[in-house]
């Protein structure tokens, strides 16, 4: 049991930098010592404690974690809540990028107010509340979600 | 296995029966502000055996039961099914709460206990609802949590 | 003193309530009893919880209560930092024209990641941050922020 | 009053003495992630006399000095300058800290104490921090408070 404990750490130790450093252009260090300890460094800047990321940055490193977890051991499915809010254009690009590479092992969920990421999905559905507090839900195709938020 | 379809009857904002079928790949939910988005995800993870009411934004389960509108009035029970396909095979989880606060889990339609739901889902690859859902707001969890808490992460690899 | 927070109480209670028929077509009640209650249900729900809102409903409920508070007594600035990162497009436009009436008293200085907030102001500042850990500040204009964010 | 400039120098990731010129009406500030918008917000903060490091995303106030990156070497010092102007009045506010932990206030230049910049604050209208700056993630802080906390919205009103 110890040994399988270790040997996942190892590949998520691995697998977390190397995306860290593909796509964030940074670096990413994993330790584990009484519980797994994180430290990661942006480009261009030096390792901070992780409560002076900005927004952004800690969304990217937290995300980066669940890829690199799906990457190794795929789950049938994710279900992400507007987990791309915080983060700046080329970001969220990023994420859907990672999100495609999952795809053929996870089926991913995104709930998202950003067309840009919505664009990219394979379905699209559209929930919408009348007056009468009640959710109607309805399929949409990419070109209507453009009309729609204008 | 994957999640081919939710049916949602009664639960929160759904108090009409309404079934959403899933497809492999990405799917993506858009909407207003307050429209239901997240209701289904509390949908899932209530299907899926949460216990802590506060993490499906209740106070008490029984909240979860749609409590009226404007022209509606409130229901008695929810009921929610998720049923995940593969091939030929088929595997339906279900949850169902009255207003008195009875609650029944089901699988393939025959009543069951919580372990034997988180059994079955760990059979299909699912060993934590951690793992496979970030609820809105929640996307720095791993940040915040203390490397204690994280092993939970390697426990589900190993 | 007890009179004028009471009387504070009154202005504000009128104006929060003003505020959300008008913008959220809902109901906003406040109590005073041994603090500040408050209770708020928008168009075609009822009353519930304020945990049970959603995201976006609670940033926009929170959000009225500034503009409130700022309509009763301006201050001289006001600093928002991406408060509409959890609101749809509809939302961040009724929060734009109610920032855009508050503006003859205070200047209202708001940081985004959407363009659709950002075009609406009088002043556009760009931050980058080229290789090497350093915030570089530039002036923009509209068209530029098209431009870059594509 | 309206707040004319502000002057960065040394705080976070402005090492270079930077200024920042605002107008009256609607400034819009935009940037990639973690290039540096918030630290703004966080240096007017901290200016106005914020003593909790927590709300400045640091453990200790010395944290804000910047701590070097891949190019530059670490600083000893920090300073922001937040200068407010009305016709021909302008009044500035100051702090200064140095990597021993001394920290300082100024009121157009002359050293003061917290209180003082508190009372000019009060002075110009700025009757809490809270009241004029939602930090990032802190949209919902007011449904958060508790009735009791709340309170202090109605003092900053009477
Ligand atoms: N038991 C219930 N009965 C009736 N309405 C409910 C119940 N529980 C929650 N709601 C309503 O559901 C709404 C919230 O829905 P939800 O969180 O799914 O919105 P959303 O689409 O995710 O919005 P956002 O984009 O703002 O996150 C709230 O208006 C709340 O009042
Ligand atoms: N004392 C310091 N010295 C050097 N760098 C620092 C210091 N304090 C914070 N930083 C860096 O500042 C960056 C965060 O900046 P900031 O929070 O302003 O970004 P932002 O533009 O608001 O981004 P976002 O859009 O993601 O919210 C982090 O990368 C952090 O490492
Ligand atoms: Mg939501
Ligand atoms: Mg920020």
């Amino acid at each position: 049991y110890r040994e399988k404990i270790e040997r996942a750490f190892l590949d998520l130790k691995d697998e977390y930098s190397r995306l860290f450093s593909a796509v964030a252009e940074g670096e990413a260090l994993m330790e584990f010592r009484e519980g797994l300890h994180v430290s990661v460094r942006f480009k261009g800047k030096n390792f901070q404690p992780l409560s002076m990321l900005s927004g952004g940055e800690r969304a990217l490193a937290s995300l980066l974690f669940y890829i690199a977890l799906f990457r190794i051991k795929p789950a049938p499915f994710l279900v992400l809540d507007e987990v791309d809010a915080p983060l700046d254009l080329p970001n969220v690009q990023k994420l859907i990028n990672l999100i495609k590479e999952l795809r053929k092992d996870t089926q991913v969920i995104i709930i998202t107010h950003n067309p840009a990421t919505a664009r990219h999905a394979d379905f699209i559905y559209g929930i919408s509340m009348p007056e009468d507090g009640t959710s109607r839900v309805y399929s949409m195709r990419a070109e209507e979600l453009f009309n729609s938020t204008g | 296995m994957y999640l081919h379809s939710i049916l949602l009857s009664g639960f929160k904002t759904f108090p009409v029966r309404t079934q959403i079928k899933f497809h492999p790949g990405i799917t993506s939910i858009v909407g207003p502000n307050g429209s239901g988005k997240s209701n289904i995800v509390d949908a899932i993870l209530w299907a899926m055996g949460e216990g802590r009411s506060s993490l499906l934004r209740a106070s008490r389960m029984e909240d979860v039961i749609f409590k009226g509108s404007s022209s509606r009035s409130a229901l008695s029970r929810a009921e929610v099914l998720l049923n995940f396909v593969q091939g030929e095979e088929s595997l339906t989880i279900g949850r169902r709460i009255y207003r008195e606060g009875d609650s029944e889990f089901l699988i393939n339609g025959s009543s069951a206990r919580l372990r034997d739901v988180q059994d079955k889902l760990r059979e299909i690859g699912i060993e934590s609802r951690e793992y496979v859902v970030v609820e809105q707001g929640q996307v720095e969890t791993f940040l915040n949590m203390s490397p204690q808490e994280r092993l939970v992460f390697l426990e589900a690899l190993a």
